[in-house]
């Protein structure tokens, strides 16, 4: 199983259709300050489920819909989608491929769907369990965060230990 | 259940010792159960000493140095739990030039398992990437992504990868 | 006594305006109290908000954006209450080079009032430094270390100084 | 006033005698990972009187003595020496230099000393008030805090007002 695609509209400073597609060996994000690198990791975790806003650096979900510039309005929506290809093993599914989905709206409200059916954050959930695809595994690394496991005590280290299990 | 947290732990603190070993090129480390007869509940210590070094306690440490432990323990569970992917955001930020250098040899290990998508500022992170996502943002406020590619030596995770460039 | 702090919060206000300004090439910028009926106990808040891009909260900024924040609101203070001498360690681990620019062009600004030993890993801010001091560890774990001066343009602080090189 | 010299030996990582002296311009700490810099920085805060060990990344004061390598001993106590010129305008003393320093031992007991005659920690604290070096001054700045004044709460960084009040 692989990362096929990502792409997104409306997330965070990512006013206009996106998409970031797969490519063999080490894939680096570059760029200056503020252009939007981390903006790439926050949508991965939030299109596989994060429901903590503040984690993602927002007070709430609707804080990551595009909300204008100088030139750009506001938008209506934020969404991103996420393809892993060669699913079978892993997924055990009848799909080679898989896309998750995730949008919200100004009210708040927002979907998910896998492969463009609506579906339930638990069944998305469901699907990753045991594949290390989620939001808690180790395997996103956010910006200024690598020393929190050494400077957490050592209950809370634990925690990583359990998801290892 | 206890015995797998148990298997685990072991798994991870043997991966631990090897991958602390390359990344300081020498010196020891380890990880400890607080109350080792208390596996169910117990926290984790970690016992860390560079290379010509004598042990002290982590806190010691310098950025550079803890960044590498936490790396060196990170990589250690992503040996015992792959992701099919991993997002590592400005990891290089406190590491000098030949720490990076040990950091990216130890990437590109992991690459026959996993993608690894990097964001980084640095010169010889870069160096190491096999295509690159440029985020820029000529309209204020508004992201873009630019890709460069510079070689396809290297094949998508799970299919026979020729030798690395 | 309030009189004092309130006559300092509007100067340091005033100086994290055109600082910000400096620092990010423009944009806008401002503290408020948070309760302004209080002065004697209420809390500061940081408003900030990058050229181009529309007012959000801070947590929102991206590394770089809140280095640069944090670095106008700190010359903002040292020009109310100036030190003999600052100690910078890594600031600019999170700052792209043009920011680095910047950075370095507002400290050399202060040297007039300040002396400013910095602690880096980047080639621009040791391109600005009038003097190395280069700590080694030739017997491993024992640190050692050899000074490299590079032009004597500048006079102390306090005295007349020539323009910098 | 300015920082003429700073003198350490069996502080840290400095075992042997060291000497880091003033130079007019930006004065860079350079250095691999792990080789000192910061230590450098920690013996500044530490001669100024600061009292929380945890701050300078230590459990306890003693945990500052140079504690050995492979091939060094480790010794018996740790002294540095911060001297600071012209002192005439800020200190109003007939003094023209100040040099203030500070030990600790094995057995945890340390000593204060200005211009090499001993003193309490209160007789140092009382000569720097108002001149702007101390330990509670945001002119020393440690490695990876710059963030920290960001994401306070209001009413703790109102804290840093009142210094500068
Ligand atoms: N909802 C939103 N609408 C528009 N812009 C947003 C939104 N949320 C965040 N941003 C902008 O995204 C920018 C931060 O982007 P990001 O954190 O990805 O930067 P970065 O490329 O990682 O930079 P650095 O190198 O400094 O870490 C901020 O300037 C912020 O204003
Ligand atoms: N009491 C001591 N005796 C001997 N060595 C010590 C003592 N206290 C700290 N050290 C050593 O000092 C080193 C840390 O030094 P320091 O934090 O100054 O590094 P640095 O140059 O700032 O590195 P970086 O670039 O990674 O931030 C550690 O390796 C630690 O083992
Ligand atoms: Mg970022
Ligand atoms: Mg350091």
């Amino acid at each position: 199983m692989y990362l096929k695609r990502l792409e997104m509209v409306g997330f965070k400073s990512f006013a206009e259709r996106t998409k970031l597609e797969y490519e063999p060996g080490i894939m680096a994000i570059v760029g200056p300050n503020g252009c939007g690198k981390s903006n790439i990791s926050d949508a991965i975790r939030w299109v596989l489920g994060e429901q903590s806003a503040k984690s993602l650096r927002g007070a709430g979900m609707t804080d990551f819909i595009f909300n204008g510039t100088d030139t750009h309005k506001p938008m209506g929506m934020a969404e991103v989608s996420l393809t892993l290809a060669e699913c079978e093993a892993s997924l055990g599914m009848e799909y080679h491929e898989v896309t998750v989905t995730r949008r919200v709206y100004r009210s708040g409200e927002g979907e998910y769907l896998i492969n463009k059916t609506p579906c339930r954050l638990k069944d998305i959930q469901r699907l990753f369990m045991d594949t290390g695809v989620g939001t808690n595994s180790y395997s996103l690394m956010e910006q200024g965060r690598i020393d929190r496991i050494l400077s957490s005590h050592p209950e809370d280290r634990r925690e990583v230990f359990e998801e290892a299990s | 259940t206890t015995q797998m947290f148990q298997e685990t732990f072991v798994k991870v603190n043997e991966n631990f010792k090897d991958m602390f070993g390359k990344l300081f090129g020498g010196g020891t480390a380890r990880l400890v159960m607080v109350d080792e007869g208390d596996v169910l509940e117990s926290g984790i210590e970690i016992i860390a000493r560079p290379p010509g070094k004598k042990l002290q306690s982590v806190s010691l440490l310098s950025g550079g140095e803890r960044t590498m432990t936490a790396v060196a323990l990170l990589f250690s569970l992503y040996m015992v739990k792959p992701s099919p992917f991993c997002v590592l955001d400005e990891l290089d930020a406190a590491l000098d030039d030949s720490n990076i250098g040990r950091f990216v040899t130890v990437v590109k290990e992991f690459l026959a398992n996993s993608q690894f998508i990097v964001i980084t500022h640095n010169r010889q992170t870069i160096g190491a990437a096999n295509v690159l996502y440029g985020v820029t943002m000529e309209k204020r406020g508004v992201s873009k992504i630019i890709s460069v590619k510079f070689n396809r030596h290297q094949a998508p995770p799970g299919k026979a990868a020729p030798a690395a460039a």
